[in-house]
C-alpha cells in the first residue's frame, strides 16, 4: 500500500467535502497558451445560465486570467503560486472560503501551464480535462506521457489553425489512445465556435452524474 | 553568499570544461511544441557546413526528436529523463562521452519543454535562448517571468501564423523587456523561412564570441 502523501490526504479531505455537498470538480490542464482560459470565456456564459459555476485560476504571477473569467460574470479566485509549477491540494483548500459552497454546482480548476509536473497532484477533482492544441504537434502525447494518461478528457483545440500546420489528428489521437484507451476526445475551436456545444453538454453530463 | 547548489556546482564545473576546450553551449527552453526542433531542422545543415556541431535532446520519453535532428546529419545525443520535468547540470556532465569535445565548436541543448522549472537549472550554457510561438499568446512573458527574465535571447517563432491569432508582437516584446531588457529579439517562421538567416548569424556571432 502506498503510504498517501500530504497532498493525497488533503486532496482525499476535499474530495470527500465536494462529495457530501454534491459538487462537481474539474481540473483543466495543458501547456501555456493551449486555450484553457479561452476555453471557459468562450462557454461559461451558456452554462452559468443553467449550472451554479466558479472558477479557481492558478498562475504562477498576474491576475490575467481571472481578469478574463471575472468578465463571465462566474465567480473567480486567482491563486499565485510564486514559482511553484503546478496547484496542490492544500491551495486549493485554502481557497475555498472565496466560495459559498452551498450555492455550487460545478468548481473549474485551471491548473499552471505545464504538460509535466500537474499531472503528479490530486486536486480533489472529479474529471481531469487535458487540451492539446494543433499548433503544438501530435507527438505531445508520447513526449509527456504521464498528463495524457492521466487525463478523462483530450480537447483539441483551435482546430481554425489546422490546415496552417502538420499536425496530423488522427495521429494525436492514436498516440493519446496507447497511453489512455478510455478518455473521451473532443474537438474545439475558440475562434470558429467548432466543438463548443459538445464541451459543454461534456460538462452538463458530468455535473449530471456527479450528483 | 549563496551556497551553490549541486547543480550549480556541477554548471560551474561543466562551464569550465567548455570554456578551457572553446566550445560554444546554447540553452534552448520553451513551452512543449514552440519549434525548438523544428528550428534546429531548418538551421543545423547550413551551420554544420562551418561549425562542428554537437546536440543534446532532453525529453521525459521518446528518442523522437533526436531522430529528427539526426537526419541533419549532426551528432545528437537523447536524454530521457523519465519524469523529471526540466534537464540538470548532471545530466548533461555525464552525457558529454558520446562526443569528442576536441572536435567540437558548438553544444546546443534542448531542453525539456516546459516554461516553468528549467529556468532553475543552469546546464553550464553560456547563453540561453528562450522560444515563444505566437499562438501561445503574447501574455505568456508575464505568466512565466522567470524563464523570460533568464533569456538572453527570446525568438518568436510561427510568424506565419500570426494572421490568425490575437497576439501582438508589440506587447509580447513590451512583456519581455518589462522583465529582461538586454534579451535580443529575433522573429522566425520554420514554415516560410523568415528570419532563420538571423538566426543563423546570431548562432554564428555566439560561436566566434565564445572562442
Ligand atoms: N486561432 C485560435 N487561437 C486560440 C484558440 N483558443 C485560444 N487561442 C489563442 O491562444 C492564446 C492562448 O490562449 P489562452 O486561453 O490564454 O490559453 P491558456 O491555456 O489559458 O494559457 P495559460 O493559462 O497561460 O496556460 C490566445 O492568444 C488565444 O486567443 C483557438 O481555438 N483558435
Ligand atoms: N506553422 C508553423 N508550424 C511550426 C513552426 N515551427 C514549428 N512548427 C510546428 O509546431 C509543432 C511543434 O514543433 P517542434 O519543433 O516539435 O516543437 P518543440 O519545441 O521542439 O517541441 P518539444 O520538444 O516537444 O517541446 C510541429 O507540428 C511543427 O511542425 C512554424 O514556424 N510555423
Ligand atoms: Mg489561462
Ligand atoms: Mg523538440
Amino acid at each position: 500500500r502506498k503510504i498517501l502523501s500530504r497532498n493525497d490526504r488533503v486532496a482525499a479531505e476535499i474530495r470527500e467535502l465536494f462529495r457530501s455537498r454534491g459538487i462537481a470538480v474539474l481540473n483543466m490542464v495543458s501547456s501555456p497558451g493551449s486555450g484553457k482560459t479561452s476555453l471557459l470565456e468562450k462557454t461559461l456564459g451558456g452554462l452559468s445560465a443553467e449550472l451554479r459555476i466558479a472558477v479557481i485560476e492558478g498562475d504562477i504571477q498576474t491576475e490575467n486570467d481571472a481578469r478574463r473569467i471575472a468578465v463571465t460574470g462566474v465567480p473567480v479566485h486567482q491563486i499565485n503560486t510564486g514559482g511553484a509549477c503546478h496547484l496542490e491540494a492544500e491551495m486549493i483548500r485554502d481557497s475555498l472560503d472565496h466560495f459559498d459552497l452551498d450555492d455550487l454546482d460545478l468548481l473549474i480548476i485551471e491548473n499552471v501551464g505545464n504538460l509535466v509536473c500537474p499531472s503528479a497532484f490530486d486536486l480533489g477533482e472529479g474529471a481531469r480535462i487535458a487540451l492539446i492544441s494543433v499548433t503544438e504537434g501530435d507527438d505531445k502525447p508520447l513526449k509527456y506521457p504521464a498528463m495524457f494518461h492521466t487525463a478523462n478528457v483530450m480537447v483539441i483545440n483551435k482546430m481554425d489553425l489546422l490546415p496552417y500546420t502538420d499536425f496530423s489528428v488522427d495521429e494525436v489521437i492514436r498516440n493519446a489512445r496507447s497511453l489512455n484507451p478510455d478518455a473521451r476526445i473532443l474537438k474545439t475551436s475558440c475562434r470558429t465556435g467548432e466543438g463548443l456545444a459538445a464541451w459543454s453538454d461534456y460538462v452538463r453530463e458530468f455535473v449530471a452524474e456527479m450528483r
